[in-house]
């Protein structure tokens, strides 16, 4: 963990006699280990780190009992301050239905997030309704269906259509036609590359004026999260996003990096394969996890 | 990347960047560095160039395995196994391999062994009609292990070439799960009268360092024979895989370059090298 390897450093540098200002740069050299191992952006970690250095050296973190303990106190605290302390907050529309939009790479959890919205806006009394947008992926249609059944949730689906904005305007129209006061909008995962496909999505948002647009991003995420956030944020203006698959043993470093990179705020985290396995996200708990 | 015509420190901070930003590992770049830094040396190159092409080399040599080929059994058919965790492109590469062998002229199973997850059956039947392949399912709910049985008898009845499995995506930190996949290998091994002939892990591209967690996992529990890493269409470089082979010596088999039956590609150790360093 990282405590154990400031400490260590603190161990090391103590049987040297007298720390001075140069040392911050062996406690920050474990800082930068931590968190690329954690799958932190190394351009983040580098933003990052340059701030630890600069509160280091202002806090005479040096002149402390005990430095990295005083070192782990700060990296914490600027830790969740980045990851963001905003409650989950829903962008409600003034007049129903309240639109969702979530989009993502290939297999981030989209439509398995999608049902698990549903169940948590049902729980805040909402009337959720879903639509299949993906009319790519072999039977994504169906396993929005077979997800929207098994959470008493109506799924709006075109198994005919080729046109993901023409059963988007229709779902939204049906969705009215219901009195159902969320649309939540299940599209094909693809990547941020695809022109065509962000264009695609693109069009999707123009013609529905979304509420939320949110992106899907798998927890496990190296190196390329920032690409990924970056693009999908600045084709979309994203309001939000999710962290999918939190329950297996990723440190999960492109939380952070998602986060530092648009600046928009984590709503939730993904817990599980089950449609209740979904909770907003808390910046405390992720910071530690982080840092290992 | 590299402008710079000269050998210096700054060269080698900016290849230690470019590989911490294709996912390699922290302790895979030092002794990647460590093990240029000696060619360099020894072959006293001067030019920056020279050095990308030598870390070039020096990735691609770690990748190189000659048990990167799939393996076909003596006694038909040649199972295989496909597992890991959840939406990493398993049933996908499925399709992938099965349409790679009936081009080859092989006789391909599908055994729908994901029983759990919603329209898994659904997504690997359509698969199996686009590539005509066959397919061996139950119902949704039902015994895995009782389907990859089933397709092992069928193929084995029919005198068909290859059966190959799909498996719920799983978390490899979920013990019950991995129990799961473990009854399955062993009910495999018993229809079969020797362990499945591939043990393949499929992974994520995009995964970062717990690619790494999830191929100890999987190897502990399991065995893997082989990785396939999918989705490298897009912009990730893969580098995890160079733990992953450091640590526990396990081959690339397959590489996974889009979402259509075609986009599969047997692992290339220059090819995998040339776009890490991209
Ligand atoms: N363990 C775990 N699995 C998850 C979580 N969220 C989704 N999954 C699983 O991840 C896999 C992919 O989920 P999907 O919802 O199909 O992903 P997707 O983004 O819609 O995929 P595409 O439509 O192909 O882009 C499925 O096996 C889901 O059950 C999570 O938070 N934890
Ligand atoms: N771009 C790209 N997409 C891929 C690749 N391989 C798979 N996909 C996509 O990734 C998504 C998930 O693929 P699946 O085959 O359903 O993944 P899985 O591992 O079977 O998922 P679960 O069974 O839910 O765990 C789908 O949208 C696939 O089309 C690839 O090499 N490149
Ligand atoms: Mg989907
Ligand atoms: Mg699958």
């Amino acid at each position: 963990s990282l405590a154990s390897a400031l400490s260590g450093v603190f161990g090391r540098l103590r049987k040297r006699g007298r720390l001075s200002e140069s040392d911050v740069d062996e406690f920050l050299r474990e800082i930068r280990i931590a968190l690329l191992e954690a799958d932190v952006n190394l351009a983040v970690a580098k933003q990052f780190i340059a701030r630890i250095r600069e509160r280091a050296v202002g806090e005479h973190v040096i002149e402390s009992l005990t430095p990295d303990q005083t070192v782990l106190t700060i990296i914490h605290s600027e830790l969740t301050q980045l990851l963001g302390s905003e409650p989950v907050r829903f962008n409600w529309s003034p007049s129903p239905p309240t639109v969702i939009v979530l989009c993502g790479l290939q297999g981030s959890g989209k439509t398995t997030t999608a049902a698990k919205l549903a169940v948590w806006l049902k729980k805040q009394g909402k009337s959720p309704m879903l639509a299949a947008c993906d009319l790519q992926r072999p039977a994504a249609i169906t396993q929005l269906k077979v997800l929207g059944d098994s959470i008493e949730t109506p799924v709006f689906a075109d198994f005919d259509s080729k046109d993901p904005v023409s059963v988007a305007r229709r779902a939204k129209q049906e969705c009215s036609r219901l009195f159902r006061d969320v649309l939540i909008l299940d599209t094909a995962g693809r990547l941020q590359i695809d022109e065509p496909l962000m264009q695609e999505l693109a069009a999707i948002k123009t013609e529905l004026r979304p509420d939320e647009v949110l992106l899907v991003a798998d927890s496990t995420t190296g190196q390329e999260s920032t690409q990924i956030a970056e693009r999908f944020d600045e084709r979309l203006s994203l309001t939000g996003l999710i962290f999918s698959k939190t329950d297996g043993d990723t440190r999960g470093g492109a939380v952070l990096s998602m986060r530092a990179v648009t600046g928009k705020p984590v709503r939730f985290v993904g817990i599980g394969e089950q449609t209740d396995a979904l909770e907003p996200f808390i910046p405390d708990r992720f910071a530690q996890r982080i840092l290992g | 990347m590299l402008g710079r015509g000269i050998v210096d420190e700054q060269l080698f901070d900016d290849l230690e960047d470019a590989l911490t930003s294709a996912d390699v590992p922290v302790r895979v770049v030092d002794s990647i560095l460590e093990s240029l830094r000696e060619r360099v040396r020894a072959d006293r190159l001067r030019d920056a160039e020279d050095v990308r092409r030598a870390l070039k080399e020096e990735i691609a040599e770690r990748l190189r395995d000659a048990r990167s080929q799939l393996r076909r059994a003596e006694t038909a058919p040649t199972v295989l196994l496909f597992f890991g965790v959840n939406g990493a492109g398993k049933t996908t590469t499925i399709a992938k391999v099965a349409q790679m062998l009936m081009e080859r002229g092989e006789r391909v199973i599908l055994a729908a062994a994901d029983t759990f997850r919603a329209a898994a059956i659904d997504q690997l039947e359509i698969w199996a009609s686009r590539v005509g392949a066959e397919i061996v399912r139950a119902q949704p709910g039902g015994d895995p292990a009782a389907v990859v049985f089933d397709a092992i008898t069928a193929a084995k009845a029919r005198g068909i070439g290859y059966v190959l499995a799909d498996t719920a995506g799983r978390q490899h930190t979920k013990t019950s799960l991995m129990s799961e996949l473990e009854k399955i290998g062993r009910v495999t091994e018993k229809a079969l009268g020797r362990k499945a002939d591939e043990l393949l892990l499929v992974l994520d591209g995009n995964t970062g360092q717990n690619a790494i967690r999830q191929a100890e996992e999987f190897a502990r529990v399991m065995g893997v024979t082989g990785v396939v890493v999918t989705k490298l269409d897009g912009t990730p470089r893969g580098g995890a895989v160079l733990g992953i082979k450091q640590s526990l010596g396990i081959p690339i088999k397959f590489i996974g370059i889009g979402e259509k039956p075609s986009d599969l590609k047997p692992f290339d150790a220059d090819e995998f090298a040339e776009a890490l360093m991209e």
